[in-house]
């Protein structure tokens, strides 16, 4: 990526993160749609032999032999038998049978995670600048799960079972699906037996926001990564006949627009259908459009899509507007012709200019890159949210990385679109979702593991989760772009993650499997359900009282009884309700004192922390302490927001805390 | 009516495989057979489960739910990129 390294302060403090022979040590796998080999961003200059640790292959398929592999991309399998049972066998004239990344995202993530420097990257000359991964001499191995037809859970746990064979440090999960329990989950369940080898897994959060409880990949043991913005966008203003001007974003690159106003149409004037506004497939009527820029409203089909069918119908140009559904986020894409995407009111001051003018008219004008955007990072409005709907007493996301207009590397089989139409091949392309946020945090998470290798998978989420930032340097609280208004823990977790922090985090929240089963006990699992997760006999012990709220995670979330009969207009009721959770933190710095502070957004809820000093005298010692929470009933779906952190004036220890009441 | 077959990741208790099987891939194959004899495994997995993913009818499925040292039938699932 070119920006993100500069923006999350790697540039700029690289002295500070290990050597390169203990990075290259560190192997990240990638669970995706494979990759594309010949990409610069797995170039194997300068790199050292494949660790010795590593027992993996580079598998032959179509299009794909074992000198594919480098000492970067040091592994690469694919797993098709569970998508071939359900869908018949691979057509090898439209996907590679091997691990071959015909798609593009595969290759963005892996190299997102773990990309060589790359000079003079750039898509059509935008966000141009040197791209690497965000652990570059860290070692990539590809597991290609996905396929045209989706990603098959017998697959994933086929990949996952490969993966701890093979000895990676990391994996990245830049997919999900569903809301199952964590015993019926193939990710959760895989995921387990990473953790139990001392792996790391990252997955994303979803781009199912910013609608609450839309989260997948809730397992604790998991790290969950939520989307924020760069400070980087890609202006496209719409000059209007009325003589208005509105911004948009677009990554388009071509011919221009003639140099005047042309005749502007909403696409749902345009049609003959129902559903004509969204510019789906053979729905514009071609003597209603040619020559016009069409204004087409997002959703449904994919953005690049309403440009491509805009353009089939002889359009000259598009204006993609956003619904409710996206507010104010404007996502950038590399669309087929002139076409910038607007936020939602500046949709609608079109439509107004639109259905008011006889005779209406406008243009696109295409500004390239810039950076210094402010505020950023905000919280994308696909960004799926909490609470969780697993367990509510574990607060997820657990934290946000850059998700939005990302650039990475891309396959060489396809264009920046996607689309079938696009002949276009670049060498890297801009996209977002969780997707693109994941593999940051695998990546570092593969720096903090090159840095303590004695970490384990909880140690180091915790230094990301703990040291990640709340507020701008200004002060003000993180934003959500899809209100305008400052983000809650159920949209950003901790928040957004600060690598150089995390480096040294001062204390750490530990877990190991032990913990996990004991909070499995918690959920009132039977010996049934553990052994589906953690293959081996364990039972429960009757005489001991298990408590979710005692998982020693970095976050706190508070599930309450809601007081029935009431709304959130008309407040609460009396009697307070009591809550405790008890932590241990371990000392992963000098020897120190750490105190106590406290914020909660209402005085509704009570926080208080027994002891409010700990005290360390060497590295590694543990101290516990406990949070009491007494909060008064509250109608149902009210929500209250907090934060702990301990101190000790050089190293700030934080916590987030979310209590919701349903 | 002939029932569809689907994919399911069949999860098995390791402790209760009968001391008669060497090998726990066999113990797989002998629970597998004894609900279908044209099923075959398409993984065996060692390390995430105890268990392997097979394509079963309904019927089948909930017959091997059944069987000794079972823990659960799990249908397959698709997942998707975010």
């Amino acid at each position: 990526t070119t920006r993100t390294p500069s923006f999350l302060g790697l540039d700029q403090n690289a002295a500070m993160f290990p050597e390169s022979e203990t990075a290259s040590e560190v192997i990240v796998g990638v669970l995706d749609t494979g990759v594309w080999p010949e990409s610069p961003s797995f170039d194997d200059t300068g790199l050292g032999p494949v660790p010795s640790s590593w027992k993996g292959e580079c598998e032959v398929g179509t299009n794909f032999t074992k000198s594919h592999c480098n000492r970067k991309l040091i592994g690469a399998r694919y797993f098709a038998r569970g998508y071939e049972a359900t869908l018949g066998p691979i057509d090898e004239t439209k996907e590679s049978r091997s691990p071959r990344d015909d798609d593009g995202h595969g290759t963005h993530t892996s190299s997102t995670a773990a990309g060589s420097v790359v000079a003079g990257a750039n898509l059509f000359g935008y966000a141009a600048g040197t791209a690497r991964g965000m652990a570059p001499r860290a070692r990539v191995a590809v597991y290609k799960v996905c396929w045209l037809g989706g990603c098959f859970s017998s697959d994933i746990l086929a990949a996952l079972d490969k993966a701890i064979d093979d000895n990676v440090n990391v994996l990245s999960l830049s997919l999900g699906g569903g809301m199952s329990d964590y015993y019926r989950d193939s990710v959760a369940i895989g995921a387990f037996a990473a953790m139990e080898k001392g792996i790391l897994v990252s997955c994303s959060a979803g781009n199912a926001g910013p609608s609450a409880y839309s989260l997948s990949n809730v397992a604790p043991w998991l790290t969950t990564v939520g989307a924020g913005t760069l400070d980087r966008d890609f202006p496209a203003f719409v000059s209007l006949g009325n003589g208005k001007n509105f911004s948009g974003v677009s990554l388009y690159r071509g011919d221009s627009l003639p140099g005047k106003l042309l005749p502007f149409v909403y696409a749902g004037n345009a049609t003959n259908v129902t559903n004509g506004n969204l510019c789906m497939t053979d729905t514009l009527i071609p003597e209603k459009v040619k020559g016009k820029i069409v204004l087409c409203d997002r959703g449904v089909n994919p953005r690049v899509q309403k440009g491509s069918v805009v353009k089939a119908a002889g359009g000259l140009g598009m204006v993609l507007t956003n619904t409710a559904a996206n507010g104010e986020e404007l996502v950038a894409d590399a669309h087929l012709l002139p076409a910038t995407a607007v936020g939602q009111t500046t949709g609608e001051a079109m439509k107004k200019y639109l259905f008011s003018d006889p005779n209406p008219t406008a243009t696109i004008l295409f500004e390239g890159t810039k950076v210094g955007i402010e505020p950023s990072p905000v919280v994308a409005a696909f960004s799926s949210r909490g609470p969780n709907s697993i367990t509510p007493e574990i607060l997820k996301p657990d934290l946000i990385a850059p998700g939005v207009n990302i650039l990475a590397s891309w396959s060489g089989a396809v264009g920046p679109t996607g689309l079938a139409e696009d002949s276009r091949r670049v060498g890297f392309n801009i996209i977002s979702g969780t997707s693109m946020s994941c593999p940051h945090v695998s990546g570092l998470a593969a720096l903090l593991k090159a840095a303590h290798p004695d970490w384990s998978p909880a140690a180091i989420r915790s230094a990301l989760m703990t040291t990640a930032y709340t507020a701008y340097k200004n002060g003000k609280l993180l934003q959500d772009v899809s209100t305008g208004k400052p983000s809650t823990p159920f949209d950003h977790g901790a928040g957004h993650v600060d690598p150089v922090s995390a480096l040294n985090p001062g204390l750490v929240y530990d877990l190991n499997v032990d913990d996990y089963l004991n909070f499995l006990c918690a959920l009132n699992y039977t010996s049934a359900q553990i052994n589906n997760l953690a293959r081996r006999n364990f039972s429960c012990d009757a005489r001991k009282t298990y408590s979710v709220n005692d998982l020693n995670y970095p976050s706190f979330a508070v599930s309450l009884p809601a007081k029935m009969g009431t709304t959130a207009s008309s407040g609460g009721g009396t009697g307070s309700t009591v809550v405790k959770h008890a932590r241990t933190v371990t000392n992963a710095g000098p020897p120190g004192t750490y105190k106590v502070s406290v914020s909660s957004s209402s005085d509704s809820v009570k926080i208080s922390v027994e002891p409010g000093t700990l005290t360390f005298s060497q590295t590694n010692e543990k101290k516990s302490y406990t949070v009491t929470f007494s909060a008064t009933p509250m109608p149902p779906n009210t929500n209250e927001f907090g934060r702990i952190e301990w101190s000790d004036g050089k190293y700030v220890v934080g916590s987030p805390v979310a209590i919701s009441w349903t | 009516a002939v029932e569809e077959k689907r994919t399911y990741i069949v999860h098995m208790a390791k402790s209760e495989m009968p001391a008669r099987f060497e090998e726990h891939t066999y113990w797989y194959e002998s629970s597998l057979k004894s609900v279908s004899e044209s099923a075959e495994m398409l993984y065996t997995y060692n390390n995430v489960v105890h268990g392997f993913s097979t394509r079963l009818t309904p019927e089948e499925a909930r017959e091997m739910e059944t069987r000794p040292g079972i823990l659960l039938v799990l249908p397959e699932l698709r997942y998707q990129l975010h």
